[in-house]
């Protein structure tokens, strides 16, 4: 089955 | 000092609606050109951004800025001492470690006044960039909700696929399996049943229905709701934050956009 991925893994901390 | 009042009170409690169960504490971003608040849910997987613009307050000042953080579980039981027809006033003096709330009702003889604690919230603001996406599906809210709904009786994820025909929605459980196919329509006497789609190339992601759900708690807040999707980034689930006024006329202050981060296959 599919992974759950973070949204931290797609934007960067501002 | 910082003060806000909005005529439609309901406009508030259906925004508290939308994100408390996503995220229990949050910190308000108030400038003069309006509030803005953003934080993720306590698993990291999704995001939700508020944005009411100052314009869209019957009065808004604010004379520096200000970060209100708070326990939204809090403020939304506090909203729900307010009237659906009353307007409310949120006023926080500088300094302060509490915001005022104020109540007015339509028969100008009772107000009522609550203040709620704030916090200093450990703030992790994530920048999103400017984003072009390759497919942008915009459909009647209740519909989205529906299918969302629907196909978590199936599975726990919903496969979004977009091709030139339209957009389907499929999920696989262990009971067997169900899709929703929706293509593109427009009518000129019911526009918030139009569904329109826009696509540079096909796609197909995954995205857990839990996260999908949480979202469709802003149902009440527009009749209609834009997905945009892009390979590899998370999917944006939109709300236009809609004022109706007395004269049924239809106010734009805002918006709430949901970030979803997707499930990639091993």
């Amino acid at each position: 089955s599919a992974n759950q991925t973070k949204i931290e893994h797609y934007y960067g901390l501002r | 000092m910082f003060e806000a009042k909005l005529d439609r009170g309901i406009v508030l409690k259906k925004i508290l609606d939308a994100i408390n169960q996503l995220v229990n504490e949050a910190s308000w971003e108030c400038t003069s050109s309006g509030m803005s608040l953003q934080a993720m849910d306590t698993s990291h997987v999704s995001l939700v951004a508020v944005n009411l613009n100052g314009d869209g307050f019957s009065k808004f000042r604010c004379d520096r800025n200000m970060v209100l953080g708070m326990n939204l579980v809090n403020l939304s039981k506090i909203l729900k001492c307010a009237g659906n027809d009353d307007k409310v006033t949120i006023k926080a003096a500088d300094g302060d470690d509490k915001i005022k709330l104020i109540f007015e009702a339509p028969n100008e003889y009772e107000v009522s006044q609550y203040e709620i604690k704030l916090m200093n919230l450990d703030a992790e603001y994530l920048g999103i960039p400017e984003t072009s996406y390759n497919v942008t599906v915009k459909m009647p809210a209740a519909k989205f909700q529906r299918i969302c709904r629907d196909l978590n009786q199936i599975g726990d994820a919903v496969t979004i696929s977009c091709t030139k025909s339209g957009v389907d929605f499929s999920a696989t459980g262990d009971l067997g399996n169900g899709s929703v196919s929706l293509s593109q329509n427009s009518s000129f006497d019911k526009p918030e049943d139009n569904v329109t789609i826009s696509m540079q190339e096909p796609l197909s992601q995954t995205f857990a229905l839990k996260y999908l759900n949480q979202f469709t708690k802003a149902t009440p807040l527009c009749s209609q709701v834009t997905l945009s999707l892009s390979p590899d980034v998370p999917l944006v689930v939109e709300y236009k934050i809609i004022e109706e006024n007395e004269e049924d006329s239809k106010n734009e202050i805002g918006h709430i956009r949901y970030y979803l981060a997707p499930k990639i296959d091993d």
